[in-house]
């Protein structure tokens, strides 16, 4: 099994 | 005052079937540039990039910025009212509460006015930063789209591994394992038919076919599609959006647990 990830661990907000 | 036309309303139906799979909602950004539009899928997993340049619409004009949030079902709803070959023009007043859609048949026999509402969105944008990424793959989109499908019915998720040789994907569940291999194209006489890979470091990694599939939506826009792909940040999916602009999809990888 894997773990989604989501955007905010990569990306922030403006 | 906004204002914009593109003679072929085909495209703006494609673009809205690109990203309604994603979207229940968006706000459409109107400068004097284009068209921009970003927005998360509820469970921000992936991202929608859509980004109209001014000068690839027949008529533009964008005397002050605009927010246009819209109901992407409704706007399916007005957008199947115009014909393949109609011409559309997006209006709209500044600070209007409405957009409007007009549709014209080729000789303006027929001109179809529809006014739709317009909503107040909260924007969350994030703030993507440019990325040199380890791997990318161009590819046809059509097949892109079929090894999507194909891959779907054996699991969850699917694995996207890219060296030099080629790219493979591959997925697994309980019915048994599937793998695809795709080699750089040697010599194509179409352009669009070519598997072009240009590789820095090798990649692998993991992504819910659930998303892969609705990007594959974009797949009437363009003929050929664009990976991006670098170890642990989103994948970068992009179909071109002829000469207006184009449309990125970014996803999340899933990691192991």
């Amino acid at each position: 099994t894997a773990d989604q990830i989501e955007l905010y661990a990569y990306y922030l907000p403006d | 005052m906004f204002e914009a036309r593109l003679v072929q309303s085909a495209i703006l139906k494609k673009v809205l079937e690109a990203i309604k799979d994603l979207l229940t909602e968006a706000t459409f950004d109107c400068s004097d540039s284009g068209i921009q539009l970003q927005a998360m899928d509820n469970a921000h997993v992936s991202l929608v990039s859509l980004n109209l340049r001014s000068d690839g619409f027949d008529k533009y004009r964008c005397d002050r910025n605009l927010s246009m949030g819209m109901n992407l079902g409704n706007m399916t709803k007005i957008m199947k009212c115009a014909g393949a070959e109609d011409t559309v023009t997006m209006k709209a007043q500044d600070n209007a509460d409405v957009v409007a859609f007009m549709f014209e048949s080729k000789n303006q026999e027929k001109v179809s006015d529809y006014e739709m509402k317009l909503m107040n969105l909260d924007q969350e944008h994030l703030g993507i930063p440019e990325t040199d990424y380890s791997c990318i793959v161009k590819m046809p989109s059509q097949e892109f789209a079929r090894i999507c499908r194909d891959l779907s019915q054996f699991g969850e998720s699917m694995a996207i591994s890219c060296t030099k040789e080629g790219v493979k994907f591959s997925s697994a569940g309980d019915i048994g394992s599937a793998n695809i291999k795709l080699a750089q194209t040697a010599n194509v006489d179409a352009e669009e038919e070519a598997v072009v890979i240009e590789m820095q470091e090798p990649v692998s990694l993991t992504f819910a076919c659930r998303y892969l599939n609705s990007f594959t939506k974009a797949t009437p826009l363009s003929a050929q599609v664009q990976l991006s792909m670098s170890a642990d940040v989103p994948l970068v999916v992009e179909y071109k959006i002829g000469e207006l602009g184009h449309i990125r999809y970014y996803l999340a990888p899933k990691i192991e647990d």
